[in-house]
């Protein structure tokens, strides 16, 4: 399609928590979510590359409100598994561009990413569907994040149709 | 919902390339998925976690067809922003699970993660959005990973109408 965005959104209300250089076998992930599921704490992103001389980085998002019982949970996991180090950083927003036919449109990944760029607004996480492209940035550059990206898909230009009088 | 997972999915076509140790600044996103998309190459996912000591790695997926050309782009661009490495791995496949009713339901995700954990098999990549939880495996696995999230979530349960004869 010629517009293959349809929306941006922006969800302010998220702390990240991140359990570095976790055994990258199975049952680590495990280890961990069932930990903070046991919590009834509700995640947001989950984000895992590829791990490195067999150990991985497993990072995730919480509201702000869950933020400290899911740290808990994820210290008792940590050392459970082994776990080099826990961080966190609670000052984070995560902006998202949304679209039916954006699947597989690296152009539309090169537009968002070249808008925030442009902005001097580093990328901290980035995470994928066939519908969406989300990044985890700064808060306190978040709103300004959302604006540069609806500008840059054109989406305030919203079509009207004008009512007769 | 008592559902919150709708179906599961495997894309078998995947090979997935990695630029490790790149400057976690503005820019660095920006100037490698330009060269992607500057050779037509349709990404799948992309998927990077937070940088460490100023350098973040950068993860995606292609179709196995554009490996090449994708390694060959990212080559140049890991060049030019002084990547330490790049890493591949061209015998993997995604696996999914699809639902509109697990958004924040971090039950899924550890149902997901135990049933490969369960199974011995190695979650290599993981990205989620509201409606979706991915994880890269080895292509190998790929199959029992779908035939086991099935089971885990009961999804070949299907309901059947009976035709009146
Ligand atoms: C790192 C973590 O994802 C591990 N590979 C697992 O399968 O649980
Ligand atoms: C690592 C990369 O995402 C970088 N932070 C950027 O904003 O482009």
């Amino acid at each position: 399609p010629d517009q293959p965005v349809s929306g941006a959104a922006i969800t302010k209300d998220e702390a990240r928590i991140s359990v570095q250089g976790v055994p990258d076998v199975p049952g680590t992930s495990l280890e961990i979510f069932s930990r903070i599921a046991a919590k009834n704490i509700s995640v947001d992103m989950i984000v895992q590359n590829v791990g490195e001389s067999g150990k991985a980085d497993i990072s995730f998002t919480v509201p702000q409100l869950d933020f400290d019982a899911a740290l808990e949970a994820v210290q008792e996991a940590a050392k459970l598994v082994g776990a080099t180090d826990v961080s966190s950083d609670s000052n984070v927003a995560k902006v998202s561009v949304v679209g039916l036919g954006m699947a597989r449109q690296t152009g539309v990944a090169e537009k968002m990413f070249r808008a925030l760029a442009d902005a001097g607004i580093n990328i901290q996480m980035i995470t994928t569907s066939e519908i969406k492209i989300s990044v985890l940035v700064d808060r306190d550059q978040s709103q300004q994040a959302l604006r540069i990206v609806h500008q840059a898909f054109a989406l305030e230009k919203v079509p009207t149709t004008p009512i007769k009088p």
